[in-house]
């Protein structure tokens, strides 16, 4: 069973601490605010109040035992800075933590935090990406390059097999999978077609979930 | 082109003004806080400070002929419920709101709110989710009940064509990409194989990109 310690109790910390709780991980929650360490304390192994540039206190804690150790004080960054030094003197191994911005991310990376976090940046980059692309109703980045749409079957390709659409072979574009509306006891539900045959028939509001480079992508969008 | 405006400029909603002007989109940006406001106006359409509970102010910086707004101004719910009022009243068609949590959300909900945002929330949910699964190199839940993971091909597999690996025939596991590194020019490169062809003989080093059911996909990790 994997152990974490989560340190700074702020939104991101408290949500994460709560979200391995909830993946019956043990968790060991920690904040020099009492109130947010008594609101977290019934739902997780052990919630410690207490200040997180005091090794000593860190140390009593148990926290040289755990797997990865989550540090989420962006606003403090003196502190998230040193609760980093600590945690790698107790030998923790991996330490992941949320930076402010760019430069206290820097220096995060340089002390040895394996993964520097901007969680507001990544979800407004997420959004905004979303809202420009809207004729998808997902937009997935797999990778710089790569991404996974989800596009309702524009007409012409009703009626066609999926390799009848030449968008593998005209644009790069697979597609992964059909997610199909159909009647079951009177109620509306969705099947997904996963890795559909090329023979597949594409019907009216079909939706399509398909991979490929940005490029190719957009040029369906 | 689409247009947008952006009220509140916190960690959140520059990040979100900032990622819509690199897209090239117009956007208005609205802050009180005049620093905020001159930091990002040389990379947006129209940086404007102003009071967002005022409505005479919003009026003349124009922000009804926006198609998107954006408020994120979670630690002002005060600020944040009267600016969408008043955003709805103008006739903004599209409203999106960062919440300081449930109870917030559900009154930006219920007046009139398209999509209600936790970034913190939604990001700790899913660094939860990778570090409970860490054989995955990433994991994107694609909807309720697929996934799309990415996991070094384990050695079991090495030397063997993806139809002779069984992963479809036997968990219902489709290989979508198969990331793989090769060296160009003595410098260490990777391509993506898109929809590799069921002969695909599958080496040590490669990356496995799989798309599967989660119940089918846990048994691989
Ligand atoms: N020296 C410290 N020791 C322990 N906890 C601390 C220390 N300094 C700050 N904290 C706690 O860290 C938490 C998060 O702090 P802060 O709000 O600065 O970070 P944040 O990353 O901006 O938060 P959020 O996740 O809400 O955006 C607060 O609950 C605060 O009490
Ligand atoms: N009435 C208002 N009119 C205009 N701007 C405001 C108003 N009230 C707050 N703001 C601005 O909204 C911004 C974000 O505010 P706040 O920090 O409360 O939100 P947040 O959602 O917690 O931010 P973050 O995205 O950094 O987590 C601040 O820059 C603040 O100046």
């Amino acid at each position: 069973k994997k152990q974490f310690v989560v340190i700074g109790l702020g939104r991101f910390g408290s949500a994460v601490a709560l979200s391995l709780a909830e993946e019956n991980c043990d968790v060991i929650a920690i904040d020099r605010d009492e109130a947010k360490v008594k609101s977290i304390a019934d739902q997780v192994t052990l919630a410690v109040q207490l200040d997180a540039m005091d090794e000593k206190a860190l140390k009593e804690a148990g926290v040289q035992n755990v797997d990865v150790a989550i540090v989420s004080m962006a606003g403090n960054v003196e502190a998230s800075i040193l609760a980093v030094m600590i945690l790698k003197e107790l030998g923790v191994k991996k330490i992941m933590a949320k930076a402010l911005n760019d430069l206290h991310g820097k220096v995060l990376s340089h002390i040895g935090v394996s993964d520097v976090i901007y969680p507001e940046r990544d979800m407004a980059q997420r959004l905004a990406h979303n809202l420009v692309m809207p004729e998808f109703l997902e937009h997935i980045q797999l990778s710089p390059e790569y991404s996974i749409v989800e596009l309702p079957a524009p007409d012409f390709l009703w009626g066609k097999s999926i390799v009848g659409t030449k968008l593998r072979s005209e644009y790069g574009i697979s597609i992964i999978a059909i997610r199909r509306a159909y009647r079951a006891n009177g109620e509306k539900k969705e099947s997904w077609h996963v890795n559909p045959p090329a023979a597949e028939v594409i019907r009216k509001d079909d939706i399509l979930v398909l991979l490929g480079a940005n490029r190719d992508i957009e040029k369906l969008g």
